[in-house]
């Protein structure tokens, strides 16, 4: 039986997965309905628990995936109790992949319903559902929890329009004795400077990314977003806190609220207790207002479902997966500009000239992980990083050198031949042999740098977890002798 | 070491694309100029 708690409606609630239900196969207890999404590590199904059927979410993700992680973010989840937290219900091994049981979100995340409609939260809205995350920050800040990894993705809505904090992969525990931790880990636009600095942090770090955040939910993206985030990472810690592209379209409150998140010095920035009480959220109206929001969403959701399943000619494939490429364009609904447009699928222009591809940012804004535990424990043994990094061949003179093999260019001329004496010239800050180039293939260049910065960047993360590999493998060898848990 | 590293690639990227985009604008200048 499971265990279940009585409301005010007859319908059984599950609370928690028994031990009988968790030693069964995962399809007896759950009937999966439909597939909602891709995750940060696996694919998330709506499922309808057989017993009392309330449906639930359903994280399937394969083993040989960051273990460490998973079982960091079930504790996380395990370990709280708060409207404002996804609930944890279970977990099944099933095959290759692991099923996490959780809470089923409704409304889904605050940045899927800005997607969906391709319109922007107004202030109201994003009062609302700022008040509920920051009871969940209060909460989650109360347990001496960090989330790292707050943004529009993570805040979930359920049906009635409560935000609920999520994905707590990357979350971490302060303990007395560590009251400051010093992992670098996040998404970078919406990583606190004192994140980036590796300097420590504690529970505020959550309260710059909510003020970020607030400004996505109004803006439809965080600042910096044009920027490579690589870029943006060496930019937040040394330009002055980041406010709205056009101040004067929103409220004195709401401008009030945002600079109390984004304050530099973190001993100087608000609680979420003391966030709670700032009349901006004060003023915030009931969860009721967000009903057009999620009725609007699921209509553009189903609207786009039924389209998928009518587009089964070859040609029209191409454009099946909307939800992954839109880049339509947004109505921002903040402020008094009303009808401002928003081009999400053109160039835009970065603070630094650099033009960046915005259907690229999705693919940019992924949470990054930078000097996780196991390496902090790590660099106390390992001597070797100590020293000097080695002046590695970088990536974008390897592709040049392709490019120029491939066109059969003269080694003589080509800067990137094989020769070392050259390819070192850029890094000698020698350029002359741009001479040789023509305006096309220098453009060319430019134009390949960014993809070839960060083909490098994860080349050198794939080192790095290299390290890890044998206490994930350790975990995994023990997790496969356990069935369930 | 991880960040210094990143640091590192991405300060070589940064000055390796100044130089780039100094090119290019010299190049259309002087093109500018001959024409």
């Amino acid at each position: 039986m499971e265990t279940v708690q009585l409301r005010n409606n007859p319908r059984r609630h599950l609370k928690k997965l028994s031990e009988e239900s968790l030693n069964k196969q995962p399809e007896e207890v759950f009937d999966v309905l439909e597939k909602l999404g891709e995750g940060s590590y696996g694919s998330v199904y709506k499922a309808s628990h057989k017993e009392t059927s309330q449906i639930v979410a359903i994280k399937q993700i394969p083993v040989e995936s960051d273990l460490q992680e998973i079982i960091k973010e079930i504790s996380i989840m395990q370990q709280c109790d708060s409207p404002h937290v996804v609930k944890y219900y279970g977990s099944y091994f099933k095959n290759t992949d692991l099923w996490i049981v959780m809470e089923f979100c409704g409304g889904g995340s605050v940045s899927d319903i800005i997607r969906l409609r391709k319109q922007t939260l107004n202030e109201d809205e994003i009062a609302t559902i700022l008040q509920s995350t920051l009871k969940g920050l209060e909460y989650l800040h109360f347990m001496r929890k960090i989330h790292r990894d707050i943004k529009a993705g993570n805040i979930l809505l359920s049906c009635e329009g409560t935000a609920k904090l999520a994905d707590f992969g990357v979350a971490g525990q302060l303990t007395d004795t560590m009251a400051k931790r010093n992992t670098v880990i996040g998404t970078p636009f919406w990583m606190a400077p004192e994140v980036i600095q590796e300097i420590g942090y504690n529970c505020v770090a959550d309260i710059w990314s909510l003020g970020i955040t607030a400004i996505e939910m109004a803006e439809g993206k965080p600042p910096y977003a044009e920027i490579h985030p690589m870029r943006a990472i060496f930019m937040i810690p040394s330009n002055p806190p980041p406010t709205f592209r056009k101040p004067e379209l929103w409220s004195k409150d709401f401008v009030d609220f945002i600079n109390l998140c984004l304050v530099k010095n973190p001993e100087l920035r608000s609680s979420a207790t003391e966030l709670l009480q700032h009349p901006f959220i004060k003023a915030a109206k009931g969860e009721s207002i967000l009903r057009h929001l999620l009725n609007a969403a699921q209509d553009e959701k189903l609207k786009r479902t039924e389209l998928k399943q009518r587009e089964v000619e070859p040609e029209e494939k191409e454009n099946v997966n909307e939800d992954e490429v839109d880049v339509g364009t947004m109505v921002q609904a903040g402020g008094k500009d009303l009808n401002t447009m928003k081009e999400l699928g053109t160039m835009s222009e970065g603070a630094d000239g650099t033009m960046v591809e915005k259907d690229k940012l999705e693919t940019q804004m992924g949470t990054m992980l930078i000097n996780d535990e196991d390496e902090e424990e790590e660099t106390g043994t390992m001597k070797q990083c100590t020293e000097p990094a080695q002046q590695a061949k970088p990536s974008f003179l390897e592709y040049f050198e392709q490019k120029e093999n491939q066109f059969g260019t003269p080694e003589k001329t080509s800067p990137t031949s094989t020769d070392p004496s050259e390819w070192k010239i850029p890094l000698n800050g020698d350029y002359s042999f741009l001479k040789d180039w023509s305006v096309a293939e220098v453009q060319l260049k430019l134009n390949s740098l960014d993809p070839m910065m960060e083909r490098e960047i994860e080349e050198i993360h794939h080192k790095y977890q290299a390290k890890r590999q044998p206490i994930l493998e350790a975990i995994e060898s023990k997790k496969r002798r356990q069935q369930n848990f | 070491l991880f960040m210094k590293e990143l640091e590192r690639i991405v300060k070589l990227y940064e000055a390796y694309r100044q130089v780039l985009i100094t090119e290019v604008e010299t190049r259309k200048q002087r093109q500018q100029w001959y024409s």
